[in-house]
C-alpha cells in the first residue's frame, strides 16, 4: 500500500491539535505557527504521559489516531 | 474540571433520552444510560430522574457529522461522542456519534463506557490525564464498576459525598512509576522492547525512548485478562507466552495465536498449580524457566517437555535473593529477579547477585 505522506501525518496532527489543545488557526506567520504547534504538541506530550519532544513521532501519531472522546483537553467547551 | 468549576446547582436532575440508535433495542440503550447515571448517583447526592418530554437538564441525542450544535462528528471511529458541562441550553446535553457501532459488549463501541464518561462531563468533570481513570479521553472497554478513584474524588469535589453510600469498590487508579513501593506482576520482552504488567496496565521500554510508555492491556490485547502474572518471549517462534491463573496465551506480535488460551498443565505441569508467579526463557540454554510459589521448573522449547528433576528450590539454586519472585527477564547476560519492590540483577553464569536496586529504577527512576 502507498505510504502515508508527511503532509497527511501533520494534517491530522494540526486538525487535532486544533480541536483538542487549541492551536490557534489562520495566518500568523510561518515563525509564529510553527512555534505554536511545537507547543501544542508538546502539551499534548504532557497529558498523555509521553516523551516530551515537541515533535510529531510515531508514538505522539498513534495517541491522535485512538478513537476517543470530542471534548478538548484543554480549556471550555462551548 | 472545567474552568470556573461548572457544575449543576440542584442535586436534583432530569434527563431525557430525545432518540435512539438502530445497533441496540431500545431498553439495551435505556438500561446503559440508567447504569452509567447511576454510577455517579452512587458516589454523590445527585438523583437522576427521566422525562420523556419536554426539556430536561441532560438532553441526550444521537447523530452524525453535522448534527445541529457546529461540533460535527467525523464518520466511523475517531471521534465517538461528546458532551457540554453544566449550564443552560446545551450545558449538560450528550450527543453520540451514530456513525460509529454501539454495543452493549466488547465487540464495539459500548454504550454503556461511552455514555459514563460523557455524563461525566455533563455534571462538571473535565478530561483526566490518569490512563486508568473513565475520564480519560480515549476509549477502553472494561467490567464492572467504571468509577476510578480520581473521577470519584474528582466529582465528590463538586458534589461530596453520597450520604448513603452504596458498597462500590472503585478501579485503582494508574501505577506511578516512582513508587518507592512499585512492584510488577510479569515482565516480558517484545521484539526488542520490555514489556512491564502492572494491575490492568502495562508499560512499553524502548532502548532509544527514555519515558516508558503506559497503556490499558485491554487497549492492545482486548481478548488478554486484566491481570498478567507471569510472562516470557520466545524469540525463535516469535511468539509471547502470557500466563493469567490457569491459563496461557500466546501473542505473535500484538495478534493472539489461534488455539490459545491453553492451560498451563499442558505444558506439563501438574493440576496441583493454579498460577504461575514467574517466567523466562534464557537463549543461550533453550530452556524456560517457570517460577511458581518457591520451586521452579524447567521448559525445554525445543522438546515441548518439562526437564526431568524438577521442580527445584529457588532458594536453593538462586541464593542470595527471596524463596519467590513476582516477575524475571533475562536481559544481556542477566537475570532480573523482582521480589516485591526489590530487584536482583543475577548472574547466570557465575550464579551470583551483582547488584540489588529499587523495582522502580526499571522504570528510569
Amino acid at each position: 500500500l502507498p505510504l502515508t505522506g508527511k503532509t497527511d501525518d501533520h494534517l491530522l496532527a494540526e486538525k487535532y491539535l486544533r480541536r483538542f489543545y487549541g492551536l490557534p488557526t489562520g495566518l500568523r506567520g510561518r515563525q509564529a505557527s510553527s512555534s505554536d504547534f511545537q507547543n501544542k504538541i508538546q502539551q499534548m506530550q504532557r497529558f498523555f504521559k509521553l516523551q516530551i519532544t515537541g515533535n510529531l513521532d510515531d508514538n505522539t501519531l498513534e495517541v491522535m489516531k485512538q478513537p476517543r472522546c470530542g471534548v478538548p483537553d484543554v480549556g471550555e467547551y462551548n | 474540571h472545567f474552568p470556573r468549576h461548572l457544575k449543576w446547582e440542584n442535586n436534583n436532575l432530569t434527563f431525557r433520552i430525545l432518540n435512539y440508535t438502530p445497533d441496540l433495542k431500545k431498553t439495551d440503550v435505556d438500561r446503559a444510560i440508567r447504569s452509567a447515571l447511576n454510577a455517579w448517583a452512587d458516589v454523590t447526592p445527585l438523583t437522576f430522574k427521566k422525562l420523556h418530554e419536554g426539556i430536561a437538564d441532560i438532553m441526550i441525542s444521537f447523530g452524525s457529522r453535522e448534527h445541529g450544535d457546529y461540533n460535527p462528528f467525523d464518520g466511523p471511529d475517531g471521534l465517538l461522542a461528546h458532551a457540554y458541562p453544566p449550564g443552560q441550553g446545551i450545558g449538560g446535553d450528550t450527543h453520540f456519534d451514530e456513525d460509529e457501532h454501539w454495543t452493549k459488549d466488547a465487540s464495539a463501541y459500548n454504550l454503556f463506557m461511552v455514555a459514563a464518561h460523557e455524563l461525566g462531563h455533563a455534571l462538571g468533570m473535565a478530561h483526566s490525564s490518569d490512563a486508568g481513570a473513565l475520564m480519560y479521553p480515549i476509549y477502553s472497554f472494561s467490567t464492572g464498576y467504571p468509577l476510578a478513584e480520581d473521577d470519584i474524588e474528582g466529582i465528590q469535589a463538586l458534589y461530596g459525598p453520597n450520604p448513603n453510600p452504596k458498597k462500590r469498590k472503585p478501579r485503582p487508579d494508574a501505577p506511578n512509576k516512582c513508587d518507592p513501593k512499585l512492584s510488577f506482576d510479569a515482565v516480558t520482552e517484545l521484539r526488542g522492547e520490555t514489556i512491564i504488567f502492572k494491575d490492568r496496565f502495562y508499560w512499553r521500554l524502548h532502548p532509544q525512548m527514555t519515558e516508558p510508555e503506559l497503556t490499558l492491556i485491554k487497549f492492545t490485547w482486548p481478548s488478554l485478562p486484566n491481570k498478567v502474572d507471569a510472562a516470557y518471549e520466545y524469540p525463535e517462534k516469535d511468539l509471547v507466552y502470557i500466563f493469567s491463573g490457569i491459563r496461557v496465551w500466546a501473542l505473535n506480535g500484538y495478534t493472539l495465536v489461534d488455539g490459545y488460551p491453553k492451560y498451563i498443565h499442558k505444558l506439563g505441569l501438574p493440576k496441583t498449580i493454579r498460577e504461575v508467579d514467574a517466567a523466562v526463557h534464557i537463549k543461550d540454554t533453550g530452556k524456560t524457566l517457570l517460577f511458581t510459589d518457591e520451586e521452579y521448573w524447567s521448559y525445554d522449547e525445543a522438546t515441548g517437555t518439562m526437564d526431568a528433576g524438577f521442580p527445584r528450590s529457588i532458594e536453593d539454586d538462586f541464593p542470595g535473593m527471596h524463596d519467590e519472585f513476582d516477575a524475571v527477564t533475562f536481559q544481556n547476560g542477566r537475570l532480573y529477579f523482582f521480589h516485591e519492590d526489590l530487584q536482583y540483577e543475577y548472574s547466570y553464569n557465575y550464579r551470583k547477585v551483582i547488584r540489588i536496586m529499587r523495582t522502580n529504577s526499571f522504570l528510569y527512576c
